[in-house]
């Protein structure tokens, strides 16, 4: 069985890029985008949700993005419950009762048109 | 004897998808 990380869990605790420290749960998307612009070496881009289909075992699903203003297609397959953070939104899975239930992790449905916060490298060459 | 018990804490980066690396010139 694929394990799902443990910092998802309500009251796990988050060091942004400042140093501050916040509950995951409480963790809103300028949070992410001050983070990055400290960050050296990774920037936020969104990405897209182009499509979601089921995956190769049960509970997993194969979602598409469309990644940063290149829109690179990539696609990532995750448990259902994976939740995702999606820019003025927050938290979001496919399967946001199970989210729940496992994190008691408030947590939105996911879908198509969505767009996520993701991570790239600068200066990628 | 009560051990104290750490927090972990993540870094923020560990909770946002590493998509694609962004081609510039």
């Amino acid at each position: 069985p694929v394990s799902l990380p443990p910092f998802f869990m309500r009251g796990s605790i988050i060091q942004l890029a400042d140093g501050e420290l916040k509950r995951v749960e409480d963790l809103k998307t300028e949070d992410f985008i001050q983070s990055a612009e400290i960050s050296s070496e990774l920037k936020i881009d969104s990405s897209t949700v182009e499509r979601i289909d089921s995956g190769q075992t049960p509970n997993a699903v194969v979602i598409q993005f469309s990644v940063g203003e290149l829109k690179a297609q990539v696609c990532v397959e995750v448990l259902g419950e994976y939740p995702f953070f999606v820019f003025g939104q927050g938290w979001s899975s496919c399967c946001p009762d199970r989210t729940t239930q496992l994190f008691e992790l408030s947590c939105a449905k996911l879908c198509v048109g969505d767009v996520c916060v993701s991570l790239t490298l600068r200066g990628m060459r | 004897n009560v051990e104290p018990r750490s927090v972990p804490v993540f870094p923020w980066h560990s909770l946002v998808p590493f998509l694609a690396p962004t081609q510039s010139d």
